[in-house]
């Protein structure tokens, strides 16, 4: 589709994982089922 | 992003669309359509922004009423109805550098979030079928929902469901381990609903992966703040403008705390 429409985002996993490890979770916004025993 | 017209904010408005006529999405879109609440619906459409008071509460105006709306709720069915009215008409959010799967899968399972014990087994183990069950998905994924993985299992394009939004990328390891476990791949019209709604879920504004020095518009952290929007600009002028134009409300908004009513003004004169 040539119609489509793309824009770059810039993203480098190096430095999203030291973020993701930074980042502290909100433990109240958990979901409280048990994600892998789905797998 | 103000010059726009609002019917143009999503990324499906090219001139040509692909017109879908599968069953399954168009019992999807009459389902939208039968649940939607007219009043909320020209609330929405009439509203004068006040301000954000966190990522997951808004203050907003409608005649002599002031609202509190649930943020977090009104963007997940946003973008839910956005992913089922625009179905395989998505624009792409490019990703400069592909993202592992596999990297992304691990982070999930080392995060709470996903419930993993020893008694699952070891997470590369797990991982690695995520990646393997999810390439084998890639070709779907990519055709309906531009969401794009290549042969070596990486994440390199996610879909673009309005102009000026990127989702809260530290979302993005739960929401990778929750496509292999919360989707129902099995039944066509389950598949496009679920799908949809845990992509709704990592889009939405959260309050859990917005804090302070976000942007939702796709800027690393090690941008300077001055160069980039801060996500109370985004909420409020990507975000509540798509609520105008682009959202049905369900009738359960009214009841279940997303849209509270605070104040009217001729009662106000009363006090």
């Amino acid at each position: 589709n040539q119609n489509v429409k793309i824009v770059q985002i810039p993203f480098s996993m190096e430095n999203f994982k030291k973020n993701f490890e930074k980042h502290k979770f909100d433990l109240e916004q958990k979901d409280e089922f048990c994600l892998i025993h789905n797998l | 992003v103000e010059g726009d017209s609002q019917k143009e904010m999503t990324a499906a408005c090219t001139p040509r669309r692909r017109i879908i006529n599968l069953t399954s999405v168009l019992s999807l879109r009459e389902e939208i359509n039968a649940r939607g609440h007219e009043t909320l619906r020209e609330m929405l459409h009439g509203h004068s922004f006040v301000g954000c008071v966190s990522p997951q509460w808004a203050l907003a105006q409608h005649q002599t009423k002031l609202y509190l709306l649930n943020t977090t709720r009104l963007s997940e069915e946003l973008f839910y109805q956005i992913l089922i009215y625009d179905f395989a008409n998505f624009g792409v959010l490019r990703l400069s550098e592909p993202a592992p799967l596999f990297d992304l899968a691990m982070l999930a399972l080392d995060s709470p979030e996903s419930g993993w014990t020893e008694e699952d087994g070891p997470k590369e183990g797990l991982a690695e079928y995520i990646v393997e069950f999810l390439k084998k998905k890639a070709e779907m994924l990519a055709d309906y929902f531009s969401l794009e993985i290549d042969e070596e299992g990486s994440l390199i394009g996610l879909p673009l469901l309005i102009d000026n939004y990127v989702p809260p990328l530290e979302g993005l390891p739960i929401f990778i381990l929750r496509l292999a476990t919360e989707v129902n791949w099995d039944e066509e019209k389950e598949c496009f609903e679920t799908l949809s709604k845990e992509c709704a879920t990592f889009y939405s504004v959260r309050k859990q992966y917005v804090c302070e020095d976000s942007t939702l518009s796709g800027q690393q952290s090690d941008v300077p703040a001055s160069s980039a929007n801060p996500w109370k600009w985004t909420v409020e002028h990507v975000v509540y403008k798509a609520f105008r134009s682009h959202l049905l409300p369900p009738e359960h908004f009214s009841e279940d705390g997303t849209v509270l009513q605070l104040a009217n003004l001729p009662d106000l004169y009363k006090v």
